[in-house]
């Protein structure tokens, strides 16, 4: 279905999920 | 006929669900069922793998290993598990535990209650998907079964939305 976006499924929802959570900053050290 | 099976309750899942993440630790100490985790140490085991500088040798040596039965020398382990991620989130990461997800620790000892123990595993998946190895901790959720990603996705999500900076 070309109207069906990757983060539509759910492994996408999953791996967008995840990706995003990698890329967030690390809380503040010390 | 129509087949009709009860739905989970969203917390026992919370539990399970955690639980299978938490054995990826191959902890020394046994994380099998909930009564196994009631004594903490599988706990810190984890948290000493998660961040190895915060909680140190020195912090797990002051978990007991041998509780036994005794609810005493277990929920004293629970109470220093809860406060080294209390102030691994106040001082590392510079967050405040929002009250609700403060689980009761005597619930944990008295009854194995998995709700409670869910809330726990909760904090701790927050101290691994924060610290700095969060990406190795991160990329092996992402190995676990769908089932298992999705109550660890929901779990993370509200920890983020009742962050209190």
């Amino acid at each position: 279905d070309p109207n069906m976006k990757a983060g539509a499924t759910s492994e996408g929802v999953l791996a967008n999920f995840f990706n995003s959570l990698l890329s967030k900053k690390t809380g503040t050290p010390g | 006929m129509e087949e009709t099976q009860p739905l989970p309750q969203p917390e026992l899942a919370l539990c399970d669900s955690l639980m299978i993440w938490l054995q990826t630790f191959n902890t020394a100490a046994p994380c099998q069922d909930v009564k196994q985790l009631t004594n903490g140490v599988a706990m810190a085991q984890v948290l000493h793998q998660i961040d190895i500088a915060w909680f140190n040798e020195s912090w797990l040596s002051r978990i007991k290993e041998d509780a036994g039965d005794n609810w005493r020398i277990k929920v004293n382990n629970l109470k220093k598990v809860l406060q080294g991620i209390m102030s691994y989130y106040h001082e590392f990461l510079g967050q405040q535990i929002s009250e609700e997800l403060i689980p009761n620790l005597n619930q944990i000892t008295e009854s194995s209650d998995s709700v409670e123990l869910g809330r726990l595993l909760q904090l701790i998946l927050g101290c691994a998907v924060n610290c700095e190895k969060k990406q190795e901790h991160i990329q092996k959720i992402m190995t676990l079964e769908e089932s298992v990603q999705h109550v660890v996705m929901t779990a993370i999500q509200e920890l983020m939305s009742k962050e209190i900076l």
